[in-house]
């Protein structure tokens, strides 16, 4: 047998670089956080499935990562949180959508994977869902950040749509306005 | 996109994968993370997590393709990953984490950069961008 392992991610994409420390500093420091957090969650036992869920839900904590608080905004200046988990040996699996007041999505898929027959909530049934299990929820304003705010205005005016860390402009990689695919 | 993947030293695996999706997208439009196999996926040798483009990544099957590639082929989890993130999706548009039931650890991504950190029980850390 071999020990445990743990990987974990905050987004990709066109990171530049010159990206600013300011900007680098905070999300290094939350990986580590979230890293040391799965890493003792492993030293006192958990299994994998606890510690992948525990993970995420540090990432969602985190506003400076696109999902939970700090999610960005939709066209309509609206929030649609998704998420899912799976179980490696069973297989078993559970999905969430459009989730605009759940604190952390993640838990709520996992009670998807272990509370229904079904793989996938999504929208008002997933957010009914979530009240019907008492899953923490807060009004969707505590979810926006101001940065996003700003982020959603830049990419209004270039009429683009924008990936995580994609710089504003209308060259810049990550935008994909112009696609007929997708 | 934030995700994470995980295995116990009895080989057992788990994958999550959370996100608010685009800046700008359209209201309703659903991504790669919630969809098991393409943004997100584990079973018996591999758990996988994803970033990118949600749309390629769909297309790609990412996670799914490479826990088939290790299924079918016998192929190592960084072959696989490597194979997945140079044939399956166009460059510049996607990320992933992986484990393996027997501890391997991968990190690839077509695109500039991908926040991910990893560790093992040996003691290994890593934390990277570029």
């Amino acid at each position: 047998m071999v020990g445990w392992a743990i990987a974990l991610h905050g987004g990709g994409g066109d990171i530049q670089l010159d990206y600013p420390d300011e900007l680098r500093i905070p999300r290094e420091i939350a990986l580590r956080h979230c890293l040391d957090v799965g890493v003792s969650a492993f030293k006192s036992g958990k299994p994998p499935l606890d510690v992948v869920e525990l993970v995420v839900r540090e990432l969602e904590n985190q506003p400076v990562f696109n999902a939970g608080k700090g999610s960005v905004l939709t066209a309509e200046c609206t929030i649609e949180m998704e998420a899912s988990i799976m179980d490696g040996k069973t297989k078993r699996c559970g999905a969430v959508s459009g989730l605009n007041t759940v604190v952390n999505p993640i838990s709520l898929a996992r009670l998807v994977m272990e509370k229904t027959p079904h793989v996938y909530l999504a929208f008002n049934a997933a957010e009914a869902f979530a009240r019907a299990h008492g899953v923490e929820t807060v009004e969707t304003s505590h979810l926006i950040t101001p940065e996003n705010i700003q982020r959603l205005k830049q990419a209004k005016e270039f009429n683009r749509v924008q990936l995580d860390y994609t710089s504003p402009g209308p060259k810049a990689q990550g935008y994909h306005g112009e696609s007929q695919t997708g | 996109t934030v995700g994470c993947v995980a295995v116990d030293s009895a080989g057992n695996l788990a994958s999550a994968t959370s996100t608010g999706g685009y800046v700008n997208k359209m209201a309703g439009r659903i991504g790669d993370s919630p969809i098991i196999g393409a943004g997100t996926y584990a079973n018996h040798l591999c758990a996988v997590s994803a970033t990118g483009q949600g749309e390629d990544i769909i297309r790609g099957t990412v996670a799914r393709d490479v826990a088939a590639l290790m299924e079918y082929k016998g192929l190592s989890l960084t072959e696989a990953a490597a194979y997945v993130i140079d044939q399956s999706v166009p460059k510049g548009s996607c990320g992933f984490i992986a484990v393996s039931a027997n501890g391997e650890v991968t990190m690839p991504f077509n695109t500039n950069g991908m926040f991910r950190a990893c560790a093992t029980e040996d003691g290994y850390t890593e934390i990277g961008i570029w």
